[in-house]
């Protein structure tokens, strides 16, 4: 009961006050239920250990919150998608299943092949539209040995499929959502565009196969072959290095009809 | 010596600060920020029968003086009369992070309505 009191003005504590102590409790176990529906949830939240927030969310919120304006703040790395959070009230990130990302094949996983990641967003409440997705995937720079090495050698491609059918050995039929070329001379995140196949998803109510990876090192040696993308968590085994905070995560931009979207607020 | 005339406290209604710290209610393990925010809330007299925005003439005064308003009508209530969202970052029932923009979440004015 002293926790919940602060959440009710002085004027409202004196009216429950009144009450008997078993009453108030229910009066503010009512009250929180109020709130919680209010925030669109069935139970209050009981995290798990294992949870993990992205430092990519925490920083969407600050800089629309308009915390990373103030003095001190820490420097954010990426400009604010205002075209994706002007037309939402909400943004959701996902990791994948990781259990599910090899695809089935004949023999043992041989690098560059496609792997696969299957997001689980029947969290995702139905009232809320998307309006648009993106897939981060962090790239670690890579110091080449040799200056010459520098030049084309450090060209990697990057490519994001739409699983269409459910995985068969051998077999993944895909249709190209987003490709990009990349030096692996910087660290960085990359966005990737893949609205079209989420919104399938949850809009239209199409089955949800997943998304597919494809990295390829474009040199005859491809000696950095699955070195520079972070993908998967068993590439990559790097000391120090954080996999939860660097793992893909997949971002949804969507609206329930309620309130005004997340556009930037400057901090009063 | 004039009786000291402590400053009449002002009953009247108007907002009032309220900071809700999500912390002492114990919700800050699955409200990752805030860490609380200012709500405000609504508190205070409505001593004239007549919500504001219809007092505001003479003539409304003078007509509800001349035509003694019943008094079995109710007051006028101290309610918000605006209100602004604020965004929270929180882990849901699934433990995933999402963000949020709240609608009416902090009082801006008050009114008697």
């Amino acid at each position: 009961e002293s926790n919940h009191a602060s959440l009710i003005p002085e004027e409202g504590k004196k009216k429950v006050s009144g009450h008997h102590p078993g009453q108030s409790h229910e009066l503010l176990r009512d009250f929180e239920a109020t709130l919680l529906h209010m925030f669109g949830l069935q139970r209050r939240p009981r995290p798990s250990r294992s949870a993990v927030v992205p430092q990519y969310l925490l920083d969407l919120y600050r800089l629309q919150s308009g915390e990373a304006d103030e003095a001190g703040a820490q420097e954010v790395s990426f400009e604010y998608p205002e075209r994706s959070t002007s037309r939402a009230n909400t943004v959701r990130a996902f990791h994948h299943e990781e259990h599910m990302e090899q695809v089935p094949s004949d023999g043992p996983y041989t690098t560059g092949t496609p792997l696969r990641f299957l997001f689980n967003l029947s969290s995702i409440p139905e009232d809320e539209l998307l309006s648009t997705a993106e897939l981060r995937l962090y790239r670690k720079q890579i110091e080449e040995a040799s200056s010459e090495d520098a030049g084309n050698e450090g060209l990697h491609r990057i490519n994001v499929y739409e699983v269409l059918k459910p995985p068969r050995p051998g077999q993944l039929i895909t249709r190209l959502l987003d490709t990009r070329l990349v030096r692996h001379n910087t660290s960085n995140w990359e966005s990737f565009d893949v609205s079209p196949a989420v919104l399938r998803w949850t809009r239209d109510r199409l089955p949800n196969h997943g998304l597919a990876v494809e990295v390829l090192h474009l040199n005859r040696t491809p000696r950095h072959q699955d070195k520079h993308v972070r993908i998967s968590r068993s590439l990559h085994q790097a000391p120090g290095e954080d996999w939860d905070q660097l793992r893909p995560l997949l971002v949804t931009f969507g609206h329930d009809g309620k309130g005004h979207p997340l556009t930037r607020r400057t901090k009063r | 010596s004039p009786k000291q005339r402590g400053r009449k406290r002002n009953r009247n209604c108007r907002r009032h600060a309220l900071y809700v710290d999500f912390s002492e209610v114990g919700w800050n393990d699955w409200i990752v920020a805030p860490p609380g925010y200012q709500a405000y809330y609504c508190h205070g007299e409505c001593p004239f029968p007549l919500a504001d925005h219809l007092n505001s003439t003479n003539h409304a005064i003078v007509q509800t003086l001349v035509n003694s308003v019943n008094s079995n009508i109710p007051k006028a209530c101290c309610v918000p009369t605006e209100l602004s969202a604020i965004s929270m970052l929180y882990l849901d029932e699934t433990d995933r992070v999402v963000l949020k923009n709240y609608q009416e979440m902090v009082v801006e004015g008050c009114g008697c309505r």
